[in-house]
C-alpha cells in the first residue's frame, strides 16, 4: 500500500459518501445519472466476485463491502425510494448504457490476462469502469448547471483515478515485475474522460461562477 | 504469480 493508492481509495470513498449524503439528506438525486450508478454497481459486482475467496486484507475486504453496499443502495434509492425517485430526470438521462456493456464484455473476452471466468469478469469490470462515467458527463452537459454536490462527486471520482495512476507509477518503480497494461490503459482512458470536466470545473472555480459545461 | 498482485487493488 502506498500513499497514492490510500489517497485514491479515500477519495473514491469520499465520492460515494458525498453522493449518498446528498441523496439521503436532501432526498433528491437531481443531476445524478442512474445509468452511471447502475454501471458502477455492475463494475463492483463483477470485480469483487472473489471477495470471500481471495482474502487480501481487512482493509481490502471492508472497502469492497462499502463500495458494493453504497453503489447498490444508491441505485435502490434512485429506483425505488418514493421521494428520491421523483427527482430522477429520466428523460434527460438517456445514454444507452447497454451499448457500453456489450463492447466491454466482448473486449474482456478478447483481451485479458487469463481466460478464466473470474479473470474475464475482472477485466470486464476494468473496461466498464473506464466508460461508466459517460452517462453522468452527458447528463451534466444536458442539464447545464451543475449543483455543487454532483460537481464534487465527479471531481472526486476523477481525482481518485488520477491518484491511482500515480500509484501505478510508484509501484512500477518499486515492485520489479509489477506490469499490468490492461489495468493501466483502461485506467488512463478513464482518467482522460475526466480531463475536460476538470478543465471546466477549474474554470468555474477560478472565476467563482456557477459550473456549466459547453453544450 | 504476478497476475494476483494487481488484485490487491480495489
Amino acid at each position: 500500500m502506498n500513499i497514492f493508492r490510500l489517497a485514491g481509495d479515500m477519495t473514491h470513498l469520499a465520492s460515494v459518501l458525498v453522493l449518498l449524503l446528498k441523496i439521503h439528506t436532501i432526498k433528491s438525486c437531481a443531476g445524478v445519472s442512474l445509468k452511471t450508478q447502475e454501471l458502477y454497481a455492475l463494475v463492483f459486482a463483477c470485480r469483487y466476485l472473489d471477495i470471500f475467496t481471495n482474502f487480501v486484507s481487512l482493509y481490502n475486504t471492508v472497502m469492497k463491502l462499502i463500495f458494493l453496499g453504497s453503489s447498490f443502495s444508491i441505485v435502490w434509492y434512485m429506483r425505488y425510494h418514493k421521494v428520491v425517485r421523483r427527482s430522477y430526470d429520466k428523460d434527460q438521462d438517456t445514454f444507452r448504457h447497454y451499448f457500453l456493456v456489450l463492447p466491454c464484455l466482448v473486449l474482456a473476452l478478447l483481451i485479458n490476462e487469463k481466460f478464466t471466468f473470474k479473470e474475464v469478469m475482472w477485466t470486464f469490470s476494468l473496461y466498464l469502469e473506464a466508460v461508466a462515467i459517460l452517462p453522468q458527463l452527458v447528463l451534466l452537459q444536458r442539464t447545464r448547471n451543475i449543483d455543487n454536490l454532483t460537481g464534487q462527486y465527479v471531481f472526486l471520482l476523477g481525482a481518485y483515478r488520477g491518484l491511482y495512476i500515480l500509484n501505478w507509477i510508484y509501484r512500477y518503480f518499486t515492485e520489479p515485475h509489477f506490469v499490468h497494461w490492461i489495468t493501466w490503459i483502461s485506467g488512463l482512458v478513464q482518467t482522460l474522460l475526466y480531463a475536460d470536466f476538470f478543465y471546466y470545473y477549474y474554470q468555474s472555480w477560478k472565476n467563482n461562477q456557477k459550473l456549466h459545461l459547453p453544450a | 504469480d504476478d497476475v494476483d498482485d494487481a488484485k490487491d487493488e480495489l
